[in-house]
This record gives C-alpha cells, structure tokens and sequence, in this order.
C-alpha cells in the first residue's frame, strides 16, 4: 500500500497544473523511491517525467510498486478543494482501484477526505537515452515563461541559437519577426536570474511555441529553468524542485 | 517550411 503525506500541499497542486494540460490521463508509478509519472502528449511530439522522491513526504510508506491509473483533470478538480497551505495525504491500497485524499488545514481543526476512482492505464514506457548535450542553458524560469510567450504572438514556432555569447530566441511570422537574447551573465548580483551557459558547440533549434508555453506552466515550481539541445535532438527542459524534477522532453521541427 | 518531428523517432519503447 501507499501512505504520502505532503507537508505543503500546495506543492501537489503546482505539479498537476503544469501537467494537466499536456496529458490527459497518466499512470503514478509508486515505489520506495517516491512517485513518479512518465507520458507523451496525445500527439507523441512532448513528454512529461515527473519525480516526486520519497524524502519530500513524511511519512512516506511504499511497500510494494503499483502504478496509480489517474485521470489528471479529475484529480485536478479534487485538489482544488485543497487549501494552499493544507497538508496533504495521498493513500492507496494494493489494489488500486481508489486514491484516497485526505487535505488537513494547518490548525488541524478542518479534516477533508476524497476518494478518486482509478482506472487501468496502458502506458508505453519511452526509454529515453543518456544524452551528453551540445549546449545546457541555465536561466529564471519567468523570463523563459516571458519570452515564450511574447514571440507567440509573432509565431507558432522558436529558433533557439544558443553560442558562448548568448542565447537567443527568435520568431518569424507574417506579421513580422522579433528576437530576444539574453547574454551570458554570471556575475549579475541576483543569482535567481543570472544566464549560465554550458557549451561543447553552437546549437540552433526550432521548436513549437505552444508546446513551450504549456511547458512554463511549472514556472511556480522553480526559480531557475535549465534547456538542454543537441542538433537533432529533443529539447529538454528541466524544472528542479527540492525533492524532485519535472522535465518535459520536446522534439524538434526540422527543414525539409 | 518546418517539419514537426515525432518523440518516437528519438525515444524507443521500453
């Protein structure tokens, strides 16, 4: 069985907006290692993976592995009945067929249970390779979710060119082009928003913006966003938590 | 003109 108990709620809320919208219904893979969540979006162009480690709970009880079939709007929905600075316990018997949710105010005077019903889930497990990437782009998660959407208005897609200078995000559409770059800056005063480049070789990608957007839904989850490119390969972009990380893998449009 | 490629093409089933 699982026993969860998440001191900030809120935290639990956060993930499943940033996912809800790209997937539909997931599998909550449960182990001694915490949970964990792996899907493509109904198109097969991006990909969540989702961790929650085990030592972001107290208590965390997982004695044998069970995926946790969950329809993500629907359990979207019974979070919202959580209070943002409720606690939060997930719990689930070996059968899997109901997720129990209990939401605890912090005066331990308001006590709310939910039960979602489970489904069964085939899910294709994607075995994403070890990738050593060309360039690693450490960045403020909000200027990314800025960016992003400021150049939508220009476009539905993204070159990112990334050198030891800089990175630069453009767009072109029939309205006109723009770009912002943002310089390597490592010794701005705010860490939060410094640029750091990490670079084997120049990068230039194109990928579609709206994937993009979807993905800066995580921006309340972390400070700090990290793009990872190689030429051909899918972006990653990583949001790190304190016991945890929520990477959404994007692939690549390409020049015919 | 750009071509959307799919994960599939980089990701292999487990």
């Amino acid at each position: 069985m699982l026993e969860a108990r998440l001191q900030t709620g809120a935290l639990l809320k956060k993930v499943l907006e940033a996912i809800k919208e790209l997937i539909t219904d997931a599998n909550f893979d449960c182990s001694d290692n915490g949970i964990a969540l792996q899907a493509m979006d109904n198109s097969h162009v991006a990909l969540v993976a989702l961790l929650l480690r085990h030592d972001g709970f107290e208590p965390y009880r997982c004695d044998r592995s069970l995926a946790l079939g969950v329809n993500l709007v629907s359990l979207s929905k019974v979070l919202r009945c959580a209070g943002n600075d409720d606690i939060i316990t997930l719990k689930a018997d070996d059968t899997a067929d109901v997720l129990s949710l209990t939401f605890e105010n912090t005066d331990n005077d308001r006590i709310s249970e939910y039960e979602l019903k489970l489904m069964d889930i085939d899910s294709e497990h994607l075995g994403i390779p070890d990738t050593t990437y060309e360039a690693v782009v450490q960045m403020s998660s909000a200027e990314f979710a800025r960016i992003c959407k400021d150049l939508q208005v220009l476009s539905d897609s993204v070159q990112i060119d990334v050198t030891k200078e800089g990175v630069k995000f453009g767009a072109k559409g029939e309205l006109g082009s723009g770009a912002v770059t943002l310089k390597q800056n490592g010794n701005v005063d705010k860490e939060e928003e410094a640029t750091l480049i990490e670079l084997q070789q120049n990068v230039s990608l194109n990928f579609s913006l709206k994937y993009l957007v979807n993905f800066t839904k995580a921006t309340p989850l972390a400070s700090r966003v990290s793009l990872s490119m190689s030429s051909e390969v899918p972006l990653l972009v990583e949001y790190k938590m304190e016991a945890g990380y929520i990477r959404y893998y994007l692939a690549p449009k390409i020049g015919e | 003109p750009m071509m959307q490629k799919s994960l599939l093409s980089f990701f292999k089933t487990a």
